[in-house]
């Protein structure tokens, strides 16, 4: 079986219009904008505390409306990738 | 081998003398230092004003061998969203690695602790990302952080090689890798080093690792002190170098630093070999700051050299560069890179030149190799994407199959040079296919794009399959990196690298292909009635039939005896050694699976079930007393020092030596009374005025407590509270605090030694009797509770038990 993955409730989202625009966007499907990622323009991570830390599923709820915003370009829920030290 | 140097460089570090890879300063002769680091330091390149980070656990900035080159700006907890990197610690160490790539990177010289950095003046950070969920996003924070300030991000994980992973960088890091490679360093690209594949576990083929298959990392791969193939390294087209770093139990071992201000010899693979390069990068920066991240390629292409190391497929592309699967182009020359990056002009710009292969599905058809074919002028028509001269070559495929492990696919450039993009894998039993998977290739660095590149790809069924379900071929893309005119413009730059020059072929082997080898055929002799040819291992004696026991003589070994049948072998197989002399294979001692001689301590691996003493060269079921069994090696490997029995790893302890003590799995100094070894500050604090030994400094954290204090509920008291009194404890040197009965406030003994009880209760003869009355004491059975003693079960004291004794 291909291996399952772990969906953690952190996100990235692509918004054009800059932080305001993205902490709008948060704070209307109720997550926290953690701000840009490194330095990736319009990109920023956002974390949904409503939402299980880890599941095998990519749950749904009302914090999936956002994939239906115009204003998000994509959007990316985070797995967890399995990284071992060489 | 390096002849000893009139002005050598001698460190007054502790570990100075076993950095064999650096020096040769035992002039035991079995000096291998051909990476001539003490060469490029001579020429004064020690790595300053260049910074350096380690995307890992994290870094134990305040390390003593670290401390002063450390740089706070280079560093970020990406786990703990914060600024300080430092690891975290806990009794297995396991957040070890981290510090242990930092040192080999930036320890510094001289300061009498451990280990001397490669670039021991170069600044060292740490980005703490792998203790926690690693995702896209979080390694793309790490790949991105301070991209003008620091210079080489050097990491020593990735994917599984579980044999059947297929992963790679997420698309937020792939575009922190194009911007770091576009706007890093002011535009000149940050440089990403990477440990290539390892196989800690069989069956994996690092081309199914994204991080090394990409063209902005710069992978890096290993080999042991003899020149030999590590037992963990995997073969891959896109390995560009290599360093040394450990190998098997009689190789010498790579030191650094530890975990907890300590030092090790336990870092391993290819976690070793990153760090190692990017201290050489380090130097080339500091020799010249302004190459790019592609000059810095060109640099390492150019000046590693095959040296010592052992491969069977080196072989000379058609730019002249030696180069094999196992370590791409050889062995990093830190001191040839110096002199070539002082004098460096860079390189004319990257063009891309893709072409698509017709959209035509083809069956891959089991047992037989399917090829496909390209034709490119490099795209003559298109000036800005006209590649000449090549650099990177990327083959994206999209492949379905039903078990993807039983696929092999080889790139054939058109000067003919075959790069193994990917291998067998038993262990991938996946019918994703490749979705447009990218494998790379450096193998043909600096030949001609123009002309037809050949895609084979073979399939070689390793289970059983349903023969009807066949792989296809969907589509494939070459994708051709390099420069339209030649890199190394003759007219202003010499650019024949010293390193040519160096180079030292191993005997034999260079000049021919190996499958060249296989064709020469022996010389035909005549031999008695049977004529027909001898087998190739028959010696000059010839032959009585065709095959390897027919021989009258071998030329390699003769296996077996006359009893049960003798035959040729061109090595001798496991159980056996070589007699040389004699040759013939001679059976190694019981329970040695290689030996080199016959006798029980002369065994260099041992069957399975037994592990090596490595000291004594015997096999052992059980190792001895502060070694452990270590799996993977099969041998006994020392515990820790201070260790004298540990588990599964030389760092976690079950018991110490003498004068030590366990802390969790850690074997610490025992303190003296009234104080505990402190973990953290890797010193011994003071307990508790109370406490004569203890855990931690706290109250609560009392063993035992010091004289004229006595243990009350895991506190030490200059004297019993209310409800307690003072009794001897059974095992304890002193008194303890024991509790009164129920309900009694004060006494001075157990039982019926109340002197004061609680409100509500009575004390009677001793015990405390609760209040209640009960008005018919008499009638009902004040009798019965006297006869039957119940007050004396403090079950049923409420029982009218004060009223019935107070009657008397």
């Amino acid at each position: 079986l291909p291996s399952r993955n772990i969906y953690t409730n952190h996100w990235a989202v692509r918004i054009s219009g800059g932080r305001e625009e993205a902490d709008k966007l948060a704070t209307k499907y109720g997550y926290n904008n953690l701000g840009q990622i490194g330095s990736l323009e319009d990109h920023y991570h956002f974390h949904h505390s409503k939402v299980v830390r880890r599941s095998a599923f990519s749950l749904r709820g009302s914090h999936s409306f956002i994939n239906m915003d115009p204003k998000v370009h994509w959007i990316q829920q985070q797995v967890v990738k399995s990284r071992v030290k060489r | 081998y390096i002849r000893t140097d009139q002005n050598f460089i001698y460190f007054n570090d502790p570990k100075w003398s076993n950095m064999w890879y650096i020096h040769c300063s035992d002039r035991s002769g079995r000096c291998r230092s051909e990476m001539n680091i003490l060469a490029a330091w001579q020429r004064g390149y020690t790595g300053k004003n260049v910074v350096v980070t380690i995307l890992d656990d994290g870094i134990e900035r305040n390390h003593p061998d670290l401390a002063q080159n450390y740089d706070q700006l280079a560093s970020y907890d990406v786990n703990g969203n914060d600024h300080d990197p430092t690891p975290r610690y806990d009794s297995s160490n396991e957040n070890k690695h981290g510090t242990r790539c930092a040192g080999e990177v930036a320890a510094v010289a001289n300061n009498s602790h451990c280990i001397v950095g490669i670039a021991y003046n170069a600044r060292i950070g740490g980005i703490r990302m792998l203790d926690g969920d690693v995702t896209d996003v979080v390694e793309a924070k790490s790949l991105g952080i301070r991209p003008d300030y620091i210079d080489i991000y050097s990491a020593s994980w990735g994917p599984d090689d579980d044999g059947k992973t297929v992963d790679g960088p997420g698309p937020l890091a792939k575009q922190a890798f194009e911007l770091g490679i576009k706007k890093g360093r002011k535009g000149l690209g940050s440089i990403f080093v990477w440990a290539s594949g390892n196989g800690g576990r069989q069956g994996d083929h690092c081309s199914c690792d994204g991080y090394t298959n990409s063209i902005y990392t710069i992978s890096i791969s290993s080999t042991t002190e003899n020149g030999n193939k590590p037992w963990y390294l995997e073969v891959c087209s896109s390995t560009l170098a290599a360093t040394y770093s450990s190998g098997e139990f009689y190789d010498r071992k790579i030191v650094t630093t530890d975990l907890r201000q300590r030092c090790t010899d336990g870092h391993t693979g290819t976690s070793v070999s990153a760090p190692m390069v990017a201290g050489v990068i380090a130097l080339a920066l500091e020799a010249n700051p302004l190459i790019t991240w592609r000059d810095v390629q060109h640099l390492l292409v150019k000046t590693s050299r095959p040296v010592h190391l052992k491969a069977s497929d080196w072989k000379t592309n058609a730019a002249g560069h030696r180069v094999s699967h196992l370590y791409g182009f050889g062995l990093v020359d830190a001191d040839a890179m110096v002199v070539e990056a002082k004098k460096w002009r860079s390189v004319p710009p990257q063009h891309v030149c893709t072409r698509t292969s017709e959209r035509r599905t083809k069956y891959i058809r089991p047992d037989q190799i399917l090829n496909s074919t390209i034709a490119t002028s490099g795209c003559a028509d298109h000036p800005d994407q006209h590649v000449v001269y090549l650099e990177h070559v990327v083959v994206r495929v999209l492949i379905v199959h039903p078990r993807r492990g039983d696929l092999q696919i080889n790139l054939i450039s058109p000067a003919g040079t075959r790069s193994q993009l990917l291998a067998k894998r038993l262990f991938d039993n996946s019918n994703e296919g490749f979705r447009n998977w990218e494998f790379m290739t450096v193998h043909c660095w600096g030949e001609k794009a123009e002309g037809q590149w050949t895609l084979e790809i073979l399939d070689s069924p390793s289970q059983l399959r349903n023969p009807e379900v066949l792989g296809k071929l969907k589509e494939w893309t070459l994708i051709l990196y390099g420069t339209s005119e030649h890199p190394y413009n003759s007219h202003y730059s010499p650019h024949h690298s010293r390193s040519r020059m160096l180079e030292i072929p191993s005997p034999g082997q260079e000049r021919k292909e190996p499958d060249l080898l296989l064709q020469e055929t022996p010389d035909e002799e005549e031999v008695d009635e049977y004529n027909g040819p001898c087998h190739t291992e028959c010696g000059d004696q010839g032959c009585d039939g065709p095959e390897a026991d027919h021989c009258l003589n071998c030329i390699h070994f003769s296996l077996g005896n006359i009893k049960s049948g003798r035959t040729c072998v061109s090595y001798c197989p496991l159980g056996y050694h070589e007699d040389v002399e004699a040759r013939r294979c001679r059976r190694c001692y019981r329970g040695c699976e290689k030996c080199a001689g016959r006798a029980h301590n002369q065994c260099t691996s041992c069957r399975r079930g037994l592990y090596l003493c490595a000291e004594e060269h015997t096999c052992v079921e059980m190792c001895p007393l502060g070694y452990f069994p270590d799996e993977i090696q099969k041998q006994c490997l020392p515990c820790h020092e201070n260790c004298m029995m540990c588990l599964r790893d030389a760092d976690r302890c079950t018991a110490c030596n003498e004068g030590y003590s366990l802390a969790g799995m850690t074997c610490v100094p025992e303190c003296a009374n009234g104080t505990f070894f402190h973990l953290e500050e890797m010193k011994c604090s003071a307990c508790h005025l109370s406490c004569s030994t203890c855990t931690g400094p706290g109250m609560e954290e009392c063993i035992q407590c010091a004289k004229d204090f006595l243990l009350q509920e895991w506190r030490c008291v200059p004297a019993c509270t209310e409800g307690y009194y003072p009794g001897e404890a059974v095992g304890l040197p002193q008194q303890i605090c024991r509790k009164c009965e129920e309900n009694c406030l004060t006494c001075h003994g157990a039982g019926r030694n109340c002197t004061k009880c609680r409100d509500g209760y009575s004390l009677i003869s001793g015990t405390c009797i609760i209040n209640a009355t009960c008005n018919n004491a008499d009638e009902v059975f004040c009798e019965m509770v006297k006869s039957n003693r119940l007050c004396e079960k403090k079950l049923f004291r409420q029982f009218c038990c004060r009223t019935c004794l107070m009657t008397g």
